[in-house]
């Protein structure tokens, strides 16, 4: 199963993961 | 031949730099216009999802992978011996990764069956919530994120998929799509355009509930609105403050406190849409009169990102809520049911718009925000906690491709007009078959 999330934010919005990465609920993905 | 191809010299001459660019260009031109072409688009002028990939994609295609879906989902929900359950179970964990030490309930006896156990809920505390302002919504691995650029999703590099297909377009008085409103039986209404709340009776001021007591932080400003940013309104900065600071007015109105016992559950449901409004800064009244856009019209200065998260078969299944936003409506997708493995992701095009799916489209801080969780052979079923009309994977009659079954949460919160979740909050889950 996937999740895919579409947002809309400031131009200046930083991912702060990497393709591949190993995530939990709650950690940050981008600021 | 041989002797010309052997003793012609070869003599070099320097190309204009603006040939090699004109060059460039028309070769860039050609290429898109070659991938304008395979896009086939129906009266509509929408995009018309077909099945695209190598012959061992075609060969998938051909089965019968939503019945076998529900095989696996019926087999998966056998009760198991009770004596086998730890054994069992234990095994499937060591294959899939699982770690059953942040499992609740711990007693893997408890669980009847291994559709059980996939569905597995985690102990409280087990993850915690990053105060960043987007957090992930499940266990998983990242397969991709980005940017969007004129409205095409890239699903691996160099292959795009609409953004239209994935959350569906407008299309009123479509025969093919259906809006239902789902009914939230909670007696609360906002008491016409003021800023009150009516809770079983009771009205309770929005003011005092959305942080007025909380000391203000100069300059934060609103910054949903252009009428709001016009207003003196200053936010607390802190989401954790904020919470922390939110309280439940004993009495508003003619009501005593005594009375006031058996609303408590109202009561939450307000101070939780509170603070929810809080987290994303802004003023109900205001948002009462928003309502979700499509994506397609970001604001100025704003551009439109996604992420896509891969849940392995090992991974905790449930998803929570990446944010403070509220839910307006969902979008329900019968499609087809292929593995979204990131092999397959790789191969298939419009892997994400073929699969069953549901979109939840609604608005965060700064904007249209939309979550999507997508359906696969082996976790057909998906499930939204606060949506029990939702049935995924059914049998019967299949819709169009492209065409969804809506459903709008308006009726939620009075308050924020959809169905209002804090960051991490759960909202549903992925089951097997």
């Amino acid at each position: 199963s996937t999740i895919v999330l579409v947002f809309e934010a400031p131009s200046d919005f930083e991912f702060n993961i990497h393709a591949g990465d190993k995530v939990k609920v709650g950690q940050a993905l981008g600021d | 031949i041989m002797t010309a191809w052997s003793e012609t010299p070869t003599k070099w001459y320097p190309l204009p730099l603006a040939v090699g660019a004109l060059l460039l260009v028309a070769l860039q031109y050609h290429k898109k216009s070659k991938r304008a072409r395979e896009v086939d688009v129906n009266e509509d002028g929408l995009e018309v999802i077909k099945l695209k990939g190598p012959w061992h994609v075609h060969v998938i295609g051909a089965l019968p992978l939503r019945n076998m879906s529900r095989l696996w989902g019926y087999v998966n929900s056998l009760e198991l011996p009770v004596w086998f359950r730890p054994y069992g179970l234990r095994l499937y964990a060591y294959a899939f990764g699982c770690n059953l030490d942040e499992i609740e309930p711990k007693d893997l006896r408890e669980y009847p069956s291994l559709g059980a156990f996939f569905y597995r809920k985690l102990k409280d505390g087990a993850r915690p919530v990053d105060p960043a302002i987007l957090v992930s919504p499940a266990d998983g691995t990242i397969l991709h994120f980005g940017t969007i650029q004129e409205s095409r999703v890239e699903q691996v590099k160099g292959i795009t998929y609409s953004l239209d297909a994935l959350l569906g377009v407008e299309r009123p008085g479509s025969p093919s799509s259906m809006t239902t409103v789902v009914e939230h039986n909670r007696d609360m209404s906002i008491v016409d355009d003021r800023e009150f709340a009516n809770v079983n009776g009771i009205e309770y001021s929005l003011e005092q509930l959305i942080g007025s007591s909380s000391p203000p932080t100069p300059g934060t400003t609103t910054p949903t609105d252009s009428n709001a940013s016009s207003s003196s309104e200053t936010l607390p900065s802190s989401p954790t403050t904020e919470q922390e600071n939110l309280h439940i007015p004993h009495k508003v109105g003619d009501r005593t406190d005594a009375s006031v016992g058996s609303d408590r559950n109202a009561e939450e449901t307000l101070v939780h849409d509170a603070s929810v409004a809080l987290q994303m800064g802004v003023k109900p009244s205001l948002e009462r009169k928003r309502s979700a856009t499509s994506g397609k019209h970001v604001r100025p200065g704003n551009s439109l990102f996604f992420t896509v998260i891969y849940l392995a078969p090992g991974d905790y299944h449930r998803f929570h809520s990446p944010t403070a936003w509220v839910v307006e409506k969902r979008r329900h997708f019968m499609g087809e049911l292929f593995s979204v493995s990131p092999w397959m992701a790789k191969r298939l095009e419009n892997l994400f718009v073929l699969n069953e799916r549901v979109a939840l489209l609604g608005r965060w801080k700064h904007g249209f925000f939309g979550m999507v969780p997508v359906g696969a052979t082996n976790v057909g079923s998906i499930k939204i906690n606060f949506d029990q009309d939702l049935r995924t994977n059914v049998r019967g009659k299949r819709a169009p491709p492209g065409t969804y079954t809506e459903a709008v949460y308006s009726a939620a919160s009075p308050l924020l007009r959809g169905q209002p979740l804090v960051p991490a909050e759960e909202m549903g889950g992925f089951c097997l078959g």
